[in-house]
């Protein structure tokens, strides 16, 4: 038996927003730590590791090890039927061919149920291994996606640039080109606000505007974004969803031949 | 010419 109850469906929500873009299928493995899902894009350059721990949950038993495959569109489809303030527990029995989805509203009078198919789906899995970045940096999440969003108007690529007097985002295309500096916070009063770089050496990479906007689609989840780079490996982009987990997104980085 | 790497190449296939 597996059900995991949260009180609010918007961050299921807003997790499903942050990777239906990338992803049309995924497979959610459910053990006793928690939900982990691990998928990558259709065209394989970017991988999405989202990890949704027990303990965040305000409910949660997993018996056995139980893996889901869903269709993503569906499961949209099902969640867009739970209101924002509407608890959401998901079950499924042990070997089920099928998920349930229950929505109830904050005073109990509306109790919703949507069973969905489960998909066998043979995906492959990466081992990503721990790795020491050369550069991390930290900055408001909406910054970053706004940024990314300004930029992509000029270019496809986008090129990061890290050095210890700060990080530059760098793009150019037809009609001109674009280069945005950000320095550290000075003074940090408000966390969520700064923009923190850790430098051990100056990295810089290229990668593809479409997809780092895609990433940002995880804006909502958190106040806070992190880029970790290190030269040759794919960048991370990770936010961090408060009390309960992280979502991850790996991009390789495009190479000049 | 930009070329851009697979996953694959930079993480094993468990």
């Amino acid at each position: 038996m597996f059900e995991a109850r949260l009180l609010k469906s918007s961050i299921l929500k807003k997790v499903l927003e942050a990777i239906k873009d990338l992803l049309t299928q995924a497979t959610f493995d459910c053990d006793d730590n928690g939900i982990q899902l691990q998928a990558m894009d259709n065209s394989h350059v970017a991988l999405v590791s989202l990890l949704l721990r027990a303990d965040g949950f305000d409910k949660y038993r997993c018996d056995r090890n139980v893996t889901m495959g869903m269709n993503l569109g569906s499961m949209t489809k099902i969640l867009k039927c739970a209101g924002d303030k509407d608890t959401v527990t998901m079950k499924a029995q042990d070997n089920a061919d099928t998920v349930t989805f229950v929505f109830e509203s904050p005073n109990q009078e509306k109790v919703s149920d949507y069973e969905m198919k489960l998909m066998n789906l043979d995906l492959e899995h990466l081992g990503i291994p721990e790795t020491e970045y050369s550069c991390t940096i930290r900055m408001p999440s909406a910054e970053f996606a706004r940024m990314c969003r300004d930029l992509s108007q000029f270019g496809e690529s986008i090129v990061i640039s890290c050095t210890k007097e700060g990080v530059k985002f760098s793009t150019s295309g037809d009609i001109g080109s674009a280069n945005i500096k950000l320095a550290q916070t000075a003074s940090i009063d408000k966390e969520d606000e700064a923009v923190i770089i850790e430098m051990d050496e100056p990295v810089t990479l290229t990668f593809a505007c479409q997809y780092l906007n895609y990433f940002t689609k995880a804006t909502s989840l958190s106040p806070q974004v992190q880029l970790s780079m290190s030269a040759d490996v794919p960048l991370v982009v990770e936010y961090r969803i408060p009390d309960i987990g992280h979502i991850r997104y790996y991009l390789a980085p495009k190479i000049e031949e | 010419v930009e070329r851009q790497d697979l996953m694959k190449e930079f993480y094993p296939e468990l």
